[in-house]
């Protein structure tokens, strides 16, 4: 397991970085299309602090688009064939960025709920999207990934008078992997809930506009 | 890459098994949670030929007991902080399970629409499974996948009325991709569509009851 001793160096430099210049670096990991870039969009407009991002797709810059109109620092990267974001990525797209002290940085990941889970990037904290869409089986199916998680947000909660979801069952589901666990709703298309995720950043240092 | 090259090896040997037996194999991939158990769920109740089923997930057995309570043989795979299926495994799955000549075998693998892209396991079809609910890009996001699939069947379309997916984008993202792929539309829980999908199956030498 030489790849994951390597990554963890890379990610220790990562975290260094960011206590040294007091950066919040949060890692968005989801399945594909639970709403990471969405959230993203819908929070940059809330936030007065100087911000940059790093999207991680397998192809195409349409991510790194969206989040571009919004006139803020973005770098993608393109993984290929390859499943996740590792801490040596990470570090080259910071090198490419204007960081700011005090400011944040997103990193969204590659939509996959297996292997992201495995690699560290050094960042802060790991918020993991599960959108309601999906089954509230998801946090015991794939456990490495919400054991790893700070944060669960349960996105697209618009949907839920169309589907037959258990909240009470996926918020059991998350806590018998990770007790430790977060966990907010929101509908980050429409807006409900994503109040307490503006709460939670502020309380991780970043007071909104 | 001496892991694929191997994985080749015991992909050949599972497709003369099938060929020698008439059994048609299929290979059902998606992101999490975009209806594969629920589609495997609505079509055992209308196929009469014998049917095994292989369930591959990183934890439970949640897909293989609601399949099993069908009546069907199946038999779980768990791949721990494995990302993926791979054919040294369904060999091993297929001699747990009573296989018919003239058959069919369905291998439900994890949920990914990444890695399970790159792993031969010897099948004769690839559907690959995308939910309205995922966004009309994850064709061109994700072109491994859709690249190697047969037939994408666009699932949960009792969803379409709640969302803004564009269905033109989303064929014209997969066609651009994989410009031989047939789409079938449909609702698993629902039933809307499902007939397109029984008939495909026919048409690969399955009558219905
Ligand atoms: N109904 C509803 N749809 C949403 C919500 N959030 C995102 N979506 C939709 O879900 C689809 C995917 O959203 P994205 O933000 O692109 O998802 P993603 O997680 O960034 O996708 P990848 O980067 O490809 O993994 C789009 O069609 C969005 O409009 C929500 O809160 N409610
Ligand atoms: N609205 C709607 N929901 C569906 C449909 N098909 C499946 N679902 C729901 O989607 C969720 C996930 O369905 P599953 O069949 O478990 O999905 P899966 O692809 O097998 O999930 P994994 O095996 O965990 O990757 C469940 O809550 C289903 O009820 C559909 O056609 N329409
Ligand atoms: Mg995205
Ligand atoms: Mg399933």
């Amino acid at each position: 397991k030489d790849l994951l001793e390597k990554n963890n160096n890379y990610a220790q430099m990562n975290r260094e970085y960011f206590f040294e210049h007091n950066i919040l670096s949060i890692n968005f990991l989801s399945s594909p299309g639970s709403g990471k870039t969405t959230l993203l969009e819908k929070t940059i407009d809330q936030l007065s602090q100087p911000l940059c991002v790093i999207e991680g797709d397998q192809q195409t810059s349409r991510d790194a688009d969206r989040i571009g109109q919004l006139g803020v620092p973005v770098k993608q990267i393109n993984t290929g064939k390859g499943c996740h974001l590792d801490a040596h990525m990470i570090g080259h797209a910071m090198e490419a960025l204007p960081l700011s002290d005090n400011g944040l940085l997103f990193i969204e990941n590659v939509g996959n709920l297996v292997c992201p889970a495995l690699f560290d990037l050094g960042e802060n904290y790991r918020v993991v999207v599960l959108s309601t869409t999906e089954g509230e089986d998801k946090p015991i199916k794939y456990p490495n990934m919400f054991h790893s998680a700070d944060l669960m947000i349960l996105n697209k909660s618009d949907l839920l008078p169309h589907l037959e979801f258990n909240l009470d069952a996926c918020f059991d589901n998350a806590k018998s992997v990770n007790p430790n666990i977060e966990i907010i709703t929101c509908s980050a298309l429409r807006g409900h809930g994503m109040q307490d995720w503006f709460n939670w950043l502020e309380k991780k240092h970043f007071p909104q506009k």
